[in-house]
């Protein structure tokens, strides 16, 4: 089950003008960030069952909490998946979507079905450093999405290339 | 590259060949350009001195000068040109880099910053700005909004219901930026927009900066008891990244773009994925 009552409540404590400003004592800061993961947890378990209910599907929906490093489990070991952007505003949007692959092409298709420009570029120096020992997914797939005024939009994505090897970034000389 | 450049259907980058540092931004679509330095710097944080014993701290940010310190003079570069998206990223140091984006069909320069784990070990406490500087004549005068609402004009070393009498020239000019900061002359203005709150200023005519990271070795005396010192989950300091979006445009025309660009900053489209087919969902 999911349960949007303890982000609310890790929010709420969140008001907290040490919250707000940065003044709190560093063991703090630590639990902060702790009840905020842990109601993003179990918030998300509950936007999943809503998205389900509403697609008709039992399929896990996954959330990739670290994406701004380019890590996300799904997109680095799938095939073949599905990305659901929904748009909170009143006007519709395109939005640049970047996902860590292991492939080398792949196809992307609208919600009507219709292909996609997409492609595979590797992964920054700094972000393969700042996933230390982990490393993760050597490129990233790069498609223009968008989604409709408060709705959702689909978009499939299908590798076409096996997965290669690539060499690990690097920075030129100098 | 001998001119190393980003180009859209709306704008044009054009960066320094020798130092790797942003020097112009042209705007296409209207015809006009603005050459514009941008590059990191950091204040060194007081630790108190003759003047007061305050140091910089979690509550309080007091530099011990005025004049902000190069993370570096040069920038090692390298140009990623596709047809959906065009990037130079820049590596200022080991802890201090950016890649700067123009995508087809987007009127914005989009920085995405990558800053730290600050180093300390030299016993300085350091507070990292991202700083643009254009030619623009903007006689002390720059904007910032108010919880993404009313962009209020704010004027260096002037409070505009007393009479000030300035003992801190930078940290007693920045004030608090939510989605936006910008700089302008009678015609042309430059605005940039940030995914989080953050402190910023105009310390010098033409210029605006951004607060972006700050590691601290002294408390400051508020309260607190500890100085900002994050040490991260490996111990060895915080990293932190972000993105500005710099819009260039007309004075007259740049809210028609800053306005909403701003709210897809602060509510982008949720990202959500499913192994397969996924669910259908309509619109």
């Amino acid at each position: 089950p999911g349960d949007s009552s303890m982000l609310r409540e890790a929010v709420a404590v969140a008001q907290h003008h040490d919250a707000v400003a940065g003044t709190e004592r560093q063991h703090v800061a630590d639990d902060y960030a702790r009840q905020l993961a842990k109601g993003w947890d179990s918030c998300q378990v509950l936007v999943a069952n809503a998205l389900s209910i509403l697609g008709g599907t039992k399929e896990p929906l996954i959330f990739c909490n670290a994406l701004n490093i380019s890590v996300c489990p799904l997109s680095e070991t799938t095939p073949h998946f599905t990305v659901i952007l929904y748009n909170p505003l009143a006007w519709g949007v395109t939005w640049p979507v970047r996902l860590p692959v292991r492939a080398t092409s792949y196809a992307v298709t609208d919600p009507q079905g219709q292909p996609v420009a997409s492609q595979v570029v590797p992964v920054s120096s700094v972000t393969w450093w700042l996933r230390g020992s982990t490393r993760g997914a050597p490129g990233e797939l790069l498609f223009q999405a968008w989604a409709p005024p408060l709705g959702f939009s689909t978009f499939e994505v299908k590798q076409l290339s096996p997965g290669a090897p690539w060499e690990p970034p690097r920075w030129p000389s100098g | 590259d001998p001119e190393p450049q980003l180009e859209n259907e709306y704008l044009r980058i054009r960066f320094d060949p020798i130092t790797g540092h942003l020097l112009e931004i042209q705007n296409l679509a209207k015809g006009f350009s603005l050459p514009v330095f941008q590059s990191f710097y950091w204040y060194n944080a007081s630790a108190g001195d003759g003047l007061s014993p305050q140091a910089s701290g979690a509550y309080i940010f007091r530099p011990n000068t005025s004049t902000p310190i190069p993370v570096a003079k040069h920038a090692a570069t390298r140009l990623l040109k596709t047809a959906l998206v065009q990037e130079l990223h820049q590596n200022f140091s080991a802890w201090c880099s950016q890649v700067l984006r123009l995508r087809p069909g987007h009127p914005y320069l989009e920085l995405e910053w990558t800053v730290g784990p600050i180093p300390v070990a030299d016993g300085l406490g350091k507070e990292v700005i991202s700083r643009f500087e254009t030619p623009l004549r903007t006689a002390g005068r720059f904007y910032t909004d108010s919880n993404g609402r009313q962009v209020l004009e704010r004027r260096r070393d002037f409070r505009p219901t007393w009479n000030l009498s300035q003992s801190e020239p930078v940290a007693g000019n920045y004030y608090p930026v939510n989605t936006r900061i910008f700089i302008k002359d009678e015609k042309v203005q430059l605005t940039v927009l940030t995914d989080r709150s953050q402190g910023g200023s105009s310390i010098l005519d033409g210029s605006l900066e951004l607060m972006v990271h700050r590691r601290l070795l002294n408390d400051d005396n508020r309260g607190l008891g500890e100085p900002l010192d994050e040490p991260g989950a490996d111990g060895r300091g915080l990293v932190v990244r972000g993105q500005h979006l710099v819009l260039l445009d007309t004075a007259a025309a740049a809210a028609d773009q800053h306005r909403p660009r701003a709210q897809e900053m602060v509510t982008p489209p949720s990202v959500v994925l499913a192994p397969g087919p996924g669910p259908r969902l309509r619109w």
